[in-house]
């Protein structure tokens, strides 16, 4: 059974997408079987992949309605073991939809387990990474009910550290009421500037109150990693020697290590 | 009657809340009553601007929900000519309690309609500025029906810039079915960094689309601006002379000249 990973934070702009991308990599790189799952409206997971519009017809929206299979609604991504189910559009109108709905928190978490039984093919990935929207809505929270545990990406900034703590109160009110295996997997600083006192501070700050949580590894603030999208590759394959690229590579291994010690 | 602007982009961290702070406190410094309405759950601009959470026993929130008049809602923000009706975190309850209401796009428009007429204390403010959250919801839509025009921030990057089109098309859409009079203020470049390429090729792409309505003010990426926060002051209070601040103080001379040819 996979290992279901939600890539969550509210704040805006803290690198969500940027590390569901460039993490999925390197863990396929090293053999891991991944599935990312697209669940922000805005599809930039989809798009700095590569993947066009005219392969998005059916995406995590029709899966999420119950209209298609997860494993169906998944397609290769061109890097070997990464595979992903896109987003549309059509997602930003599911927040409305979904309100109506039975188990409405439940409806990824219900497609992901009905690909377990005898008559599915089975979802044959070792992790899925969960891409969230920047907001604690109905599509967050079906990404929390679904995964075994959160990894929060946590930009060093004022702001974003405000956020940290609304956060994981949400997290802990889910695991009462709705996922109780629900986890934290790790925070991981990104965009770290090392010429910013404030990113230190920040970090110290993380540190001190979260300890082992936070993951050794901090990723650098990378002009190759925002370069990368617009040619629809991970910074991994845009450039794999970049200081980006290499610690996406370190925090993959940092978290590998992680698992075998579950 | 004020002129009202919605800070709006459903990319996340592309600079409304520091775009909000900053130009509201350039326009109340040249002697513009200004008004910003934090219409984001996160409270980021109550908390920019140093707005205590005792200070916020009502919100934006209560207003929305008809239980309190605008007027009442608006606390001082310490700058001169500058005030602002905070947010707290009962706001992101209001997707879902606002859903079931009547009027639920025009909750803001009428509580701005509401302060106009002959009982009521005026709305004496020049400009309001509308802080938005990161997403095309319920929250967002109330700005931008009650709004005169969009002001939109835009980061110079590749997943930014795809999310333009989606934004101008939500706009084009408010403007056919609930607010014809809806225009676009302008799109503001931010965070702008010169050594950076990427920042070039989106600012010339964006100019070639959308011409005089880009500003040509263009905010520089600036690390005082990302400090000011923690200090609960705007940067141009916490180093007016720093390049975010200069910047902004010329981008609200620029929206001034734009407003006197109007
Ligand atoms: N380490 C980095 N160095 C430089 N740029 C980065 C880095 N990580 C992310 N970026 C860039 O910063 C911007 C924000 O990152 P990203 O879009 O991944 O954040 P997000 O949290 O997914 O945003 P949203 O809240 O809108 O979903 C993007 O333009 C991205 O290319
Ligand atoms: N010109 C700038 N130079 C340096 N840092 C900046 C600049 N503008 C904004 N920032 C910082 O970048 C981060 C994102 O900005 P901000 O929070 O204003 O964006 P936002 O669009 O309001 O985010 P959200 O989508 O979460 O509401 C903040 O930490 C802010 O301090
Ligand atoms: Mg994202
Ligand atoms: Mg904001």
């Amino acid at each position: 059974k996979p290992r279901v990973l939600a890539l969550a934070n509210q704040k805006g702009g803290v690198g969500k997408t940027t590390t569901a991308i460039n993490l999925a990599t390197a863990l396929a790189a090293v053999g891991m079987r991944t599935l990312i799952l697209d669940m922000d409206p805005q599809g930039n997971a989809s798009t700095g992949l590569g993947i066009g519009r005219h392969a998005r017809s059916t995406s995590i929206y029709e899966v999420l309605l119950g209209e298609a299979d997860l494993v169906d609604a998944a397609v290769p991504s061109g890097i070997p073991n990464l595979d992903i189910v896109p987003s549309t559009i059509d997602l930003s109108g599911a927040e409305l939809e979904l309100v109506e709905m039975e188990r409405r928190a439940h409806r990824l978490r219900d497609a992901i387990d009905r690909q377990v039984g005898p008559t599915k093919k089975p979802l044959d990935y070792a992790y899925i990474l969960v891409d969230c929207p920047p907001s604690l809505n109905l599509l967050s929270l079906n990404a929390m009910v679904a995964a075994d545990a959160v990894l929060v990406p946590l930009q060093c900034e004022f702001f974003a550290l405000e956020g940290l703590s609304l956060l994981l109160k949400t997290i802990e009110r889910v695991r009462h009421t709705l996922n109780p295996g629900l986890d934290i997997q790790g925070v991981v600083l990104t965009m770290f500037d090392r010429r910013n006192n404030l990113c230190d501070q920040v970090a110290r700050d993380v540190r001190a109150h979260l300890g082992a949580k936070v993951y050794q590894t901090v990723i650098p603030r990378n002009v190759r990693i925002s370069e990368a999208p617009s040619h629809g590759k991970p910074a991994l394959i845009y450039d794999y020697r970049c200081p980006g690229s290499e610690a996406y590579m370190r925090l993959a291994g940092e978290l590998l290590r992680q698992e075998r010690a579950r």
